[in-house]
């Protein structure tokens, strides 16, 4: 999941 | 990170605590929307869910459980320690017809179908327009604490901040998310009319009153 959409903000 | 970015984050922060500090020291949520605050919880609580499963920085990690923790204080400080206070009656935009289309439309509209994805995603879309209820009283009082405004200015503020920040992670680090980029340019739209009469009557010391 997260492997490939990366939420890095706030 | 980038200085825009942490920028956005402080007046992010800034904004939360104006308001706490606020009803903290009149001892009422007079003028507050609990709509809007109850909707910035949601949306906390449904974009931060990945706080157990991936870990970013301890930066990243502190600042979520800061704005998590902040706003359940501020929404029990309305519905509760000081209800007698809170302006129901003037509180009365129908936000359930802003989460159950932004439900649906995360549903439809996202960057990868599972839960987690639909969250962030319902998180972010329902973040643009949470304050919608606070505007909606503030033009049916016709009027706003100075206090107030400054609350909205710092979060108005924040949401600039990060499309400056999103414009500076294109050009340096060809990174760029459509869903927030959407989502936050309708956001700050929300807040340019209050910026206008920020900027004309607040600063120049008058009280925020709306012509009738």
């Amino acid at each position: 999941r997260y492997s490939f959409v990366d939420h890095d903000e706030l | 990170m980038n200085i825009f970015r942490l920028a956005g984050d402080i007046s992010h922060l800034l904004a939360i605590f104006i308001l706490l500090i606020k009803i903290w020291r009149s001892r009422s949520c007079a003028g507050i929307s609990g709509k809007s605050q109850v909707l910035f919880g949601m949306v906390f609580l449904t974009r931060y869910l990945d706080l157990f499963t991936s870990f970013i920085s301890v930066y990243n990690t502190v600042m979520k459980v800061i704005f998590i923790l902040a706003t359940l204080v501020t929404i029990y400080l309305v519905f509760f320690k000081f209800r007698a206070t809170y302006d129901s009656n003037n509180d009365t935009f129908r936000a359930e017809l802003l989460v159950i289309p932004i439900a649906g439309l995360a549903v439809l509209v996202n960057h990868e179908f599972s839960l987690f994805e639909i969250l962030w995603t319902f998180s972010i879309y329902l973040e643009s327009v949470s304050i919608m209820p606070q505007l909606y009283m503030i033009s049916k009082t016709g009027e706003a604490e100075t206090i107030t405004s400054h609350y909205l200015f710092a979060l108005g503020l924040y949401r600039g901040l990060y499309i400056v920040n999103w414009v500076w992670r294109y050009y340096t680090e060809q990174f760029y998310d459509w869903i927030a980029i959407v989502a936050g340019v309708v956001q700050t739209l929300l807040y340019c009319d209050f910026f206008y009469l920020y900027i004309t009557k607040v600063i120049k010391g008058k009280e925020m009153s709306l012509p009738a």
